[in-house]
């Protein structure tokens, strides 16, 4: 089974495996390479060497052969270090933790928790909101009562300005001034009768 | 398959990043 | 402990040295006897150009590598980390390929301060809120005491009126 390094892959930007492809390829072509340079350097001096009996498919077998041991090692030497590479230098250790999953480490949530999280949240905006529409129900209750009061307090104005008018005219209280006209005017009644009878 | 290896583990590492500047956005939007 | 690019280098430099070893030049020989015996001097120069160049060669690809992925400076970071995290023994967290599940611990912190922002203004809102129960409780009782002045003075003003109707009627007689 593959392990697909994804942790690594998301650390470095790149999965190990196909870093070590690439530096595999690379070196297995210089060695191509470097092989092919050595075959046509002997050749050339071959060709500097009069009646010389060595063909170039004889080198070519040489080159072959050579190459063909290298390549073995090559490969074998290339396994091993790549197993180091992807042991010891590209790989995250299991005990850490990349920086953009700090969070993971701090705080985990079950789905129901989370679920119920966002219930509470709707709950609180919701009863926020009943709240805030209380509130505006309050401050227009105050400002009809602080006009209604002011209304009341308007008419009780005008009774102690009723009153008031009673007293300026000598009539401290308007009750017992009436009570005082009303004896006074039967006092004035008994007295006329009394003329009138004396009259007769 | 290397290609979805990266694709997905740039995703990991990106992703949370941007979906969290949405998350801030809105909640900031839904207390405005 | 070695850092990486450290690691890397060496583990480079290993490598080549035991596929050197490995393609000795007795090996070359072996390999290319006809021509050795014919130019044994200029073999062994062909052989050792063959080393220069290849180890030349690798070790070039290398620092192109490095300089590439910035490699150097990455695996430096790594080793900051390991150097960071080296107290925690147990298996840190990883991907669990769920996204949605792996989501949620980092919009956690965001919901939760969501959730506490959200129970502050509540309170405050509730306690705002309970203060303008009492003023408009208050309101309410002083509105009231207002209109039952109201209607005390008017009802003693409705008996004036009625006595001083009386009393008209009386001395109208």
């Amino acid at each position: 089974s593959v392990d697909p390094m994804t942790y690594e892959a998301q650390f470095f930007g790149f999965t190990p495996q196909t870093c070590m492809l690439r530096i595999y390829i690379a070196f297995q072509d210089y060695l191509f390479e470097v092989m092919q340079a050595v075959e046509q350097v002997i050749l050339k001096k071959l060709d500097g060497i009069p009646e010389c009996e060595i063909s170039p498919v004889q080198i070519r077998k040489c080159t072959e052969k050579f190459l063909c041991f290298m390549k073995g090692r090559f490969d074998k030497l290339f396994g091993k270090m790549e197993q180091l590479f992807l042991q010891l230098i590209l790989r995250i250790p299991p005990n850490i933790l990349l920086p953009e999953d700090k969070s993971q480490e701090v705080l985990t949530y079950s789905a129901e928790e989370f679920q119920l999280l966002h219930k509470e949240i709707e709950q609180l905006q919701e009863k926020y909101k009943t709240e805030l529409c209380t509130k505006q129900a309050f401050l227009a209750e105050l400002e009809e009562q602080k006009i209604v009061q002011a209304k009341l307090k308007k008419t009780l104005t005008v009774f102690d300005e009723l009153e008031n008018a009673g007293r300026e005219n000598g009539t401290s209280d308007f009750r017992e001034s009436l009570v005082f006209l009303v004896q006074n005017s039967r006092k004035l009644q008994n007295i006329r009768e009394n003329v009138e009878k004396e009259g007769k | 398959f290397d290609e979805i290896i990266v694709d997905i583990a740039t995703k990991r590492k990106q992703y949370p990043r941007k979906i969290l500047e949405c998350v801030i956005k809105i909640i900031k939007a839904k207390r405005e | 402990a070695l850092s990486r690019v450290k690691l890397l280098d060496t583990m480079v430099d290993t490598f080549l040295q035991k596929l050197v070893a490995a393609g000795s030049y007795q090996r070359f020989t072996e390999c290319f006897k006809c021509f050795s015996q014919l130019q044994s001097e200029m073999s062994q120069r062909i052989y050792d150009k063959f080393v220069t160049q290849l180890q030349t060669s690798i070790l070039e690809e290398i620092a192109e590598i490095k300089a590439e992925g910035n490699l150097e400076a990455v695996l430096n970071a790594l080793d900051a980390l390991v150097e960071e995290g080296k107290d925690r023994q147990e298996p840190a967290w990883r991907p669990s390929g769920d996204p949605e599940k792996d989501l949620r611990s980092p919009l956690l912190p965001y919901f939760l301060q969501q959730r506490d922002t959200l129970r502050r203004r509540v309170q405050r809102q509730e306690a705002e809120n309970r203060q303008l129960a009492e003023q408009v409780l208050n309101g309410r009782r002083q509105v009231e005491e207002l209109q039952l002045q109201c209607r005390a003075r008017w009802q003693a003003w409705q008996a004036l009126h009625r006595e001083q109707k009386e009393l008209l009627a009386v001395l109208r007689e």
